[in-house]
């Protein structure tokens, strides 16, 4: 199982939070504008929590994220 | 198994309900407008609460969360 | 396997059955309006009854619940 | 796999035949009219009868049960 | 794997067959008109007969018992 | 994988040939007009023979059984 | 998987082919006209040869078998 | 996996391939124009080669074979 | 997975690529017009490379082969 | 599980960052205009970053990547 | 998992990449203009890289390789 996210402004931020009985941050990563990230969930990665002005690709629908 | 909460204003909240004999509180995570969260079942979560004004996508539907 | 639960009014009630032999209640949630609840069938869940006015999103379709 | 039924009257009965050698009740729910019955199969139960005014949503479609 | 049955009259019969090296009958169920039975194949069942007036919903279509 | 068969006329007869490196009849069924019988693939059932004026329904379509 | 075949004439013959190293006949089935005859591939047999007149129902299409 | 071969011609030749490191015949399968010819995929045989003036219908379409 | 190649002249080569740390030629298989070959990846062959004028009937589509 | 970069310049990247508890580049691909790369997630490889002006083919749509 | 691909050109370059730790090159196969390379993904081989005018099959659509 894996999403697309594509940056629509700088500073996109995709955390990843941990599997487990704990839920914390394991990563961030930056995205700047027209930049694309395509990630799995996996042993570590649980969840997903993105910010900033993006486009997000998954099996139920694309979503847009951002303010607007 | 994941499912896609978009939130569509301040302060949405997502909870996470353990897996098992006994069903609390394992982690709560807020959204703010135009913020959006990929969540899995897991080992730890098999059931989630959601309050709030978001949008749902998951595998049988899109669902409307919040007082509407 | 999961469902979708989403409130029409306060205090809809979903009750998770147990698996097994015997067939007792093991957990009640409450929603108010405009909650949405997502929850799997589990190791100790096998059923659920749900009470209020409230719409079910399911693999076999949307259901509606309550007195309507 | 699991079946929704949804109670169209009150004192709708869904009745789970036991798995096994044996077929005998292992367990009678009342529904009232408004609510909202969601059951897998499981190890204890491989086939269930329905009585009364209802609405059984199903992977081969939907069914009605009752006297009409 | 399962099937669903809807008696359209009183005395509807529906007979387990068992799996094995012999075929006889595991359990006779006896529907009303109106009662709904739903029965997965089993450990015990590998083969079903329904006698009566009925629809009976599967996997390959709507299938139409009884004399007329 | 199961079939369904639907005898159209009296005495229709379902025949299921063994499993294995020899070929013989384990169980003959008979029908009368208007009964259903609906038979899985077992481990003692690898092939089904049928005779009469029936309809047959099938992951591959209806099949029309008999003279005409 | 299994294989449908619907004989439009007498004497329609149905050749089983060993699995294995080997390729000689199994069994051999004849249908008469109106039979039909419901096949799975199985330890045993690996590959079918039909003569006469008849319809095959298989997962990839109807296929006609005969002279004409 | 299994495909369907259908003579159009008399002699139609089915040549079942060897599994392994090598590869020879491990089968020849000769077809009278009408005959049909079901064949797997085995342990033993990986790749089949037809000759002459046959349709052979697969899970990537229905294919003409023969000098035409 | 198999695909299926029809040679639309003579000698058509097929050829088998060997699977493992090395690639190398496994087999080459000639057809003529007309001829038609059915091949599966296998423990041994996990590519194949095509040359000649030939349709290749796979997954992802039809493909013509040669130089036109 | 794969997806497909098409490079529409020069210098196009895609980064593989690794599986596991560290989140760190494993690999950086270039690509220059025209070329495509085809990559899966793998045992090493559980989330990957292109930039530049591209085009990427998933199992969720096809994406634009690059400043326009 | 496999690609098909088609030469548009002489001198197409099919470069298989390592699966592991490392990324470097596995094997480089040329296609002349017409010829078609059918390719798996293995132990061996996570990812390729095509150079030169061809046309791409894969599972999530047809991608043109090449400078135009
Ligand atoms: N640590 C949590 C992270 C998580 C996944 N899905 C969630 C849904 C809600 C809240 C937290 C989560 C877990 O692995 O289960
Ligand atoms: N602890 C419960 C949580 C749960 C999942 N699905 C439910 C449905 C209804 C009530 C509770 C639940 C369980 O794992 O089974
Ligand atoms: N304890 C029962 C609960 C149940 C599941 N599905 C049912 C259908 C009918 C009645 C009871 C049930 C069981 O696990 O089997
Ligand atoms: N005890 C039976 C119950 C049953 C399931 N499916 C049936 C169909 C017909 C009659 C009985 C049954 C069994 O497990 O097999
Ligand atoms: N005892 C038989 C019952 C059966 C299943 N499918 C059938 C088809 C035809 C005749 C008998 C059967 C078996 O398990 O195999
Ligand atoms: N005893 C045979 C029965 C059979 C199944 N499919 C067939 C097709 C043709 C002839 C015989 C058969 C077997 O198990 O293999
Ligand atoms: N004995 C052969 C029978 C066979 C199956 N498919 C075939 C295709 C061609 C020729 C022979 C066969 C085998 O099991 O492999
Ligand atoms: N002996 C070869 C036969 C084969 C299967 N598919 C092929 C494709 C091309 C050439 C040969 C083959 C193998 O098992 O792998
Ligand atoms: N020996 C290589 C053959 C191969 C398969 N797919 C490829 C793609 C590109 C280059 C080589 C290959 C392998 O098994 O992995
Ligand atoms: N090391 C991380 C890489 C990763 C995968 N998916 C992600 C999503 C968000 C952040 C990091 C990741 C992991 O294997 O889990
Ligand atoms: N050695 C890398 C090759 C690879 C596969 N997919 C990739 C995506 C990006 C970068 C490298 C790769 C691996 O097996 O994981």
């Amino acid at each position: 199982e894996y999403v697309i996210i594509r940056a629509l402004e700088d500073g996109v931020t995709i955390i990843g939070l941990t599997r487990g009985k704990d839920t914390r941050f394991n990563h961030t990563e930056k995205l700047d504008r027209g930049e694309v990230m395509i990630c799995q969930f996996t042993e570590h990665t649980s969840a997903m929590k993105i910010r900033g002005k993006a486009e997000i690709y998954t099996k139920h629908g694309t979503v847009k994220c951002g303010k607007d």
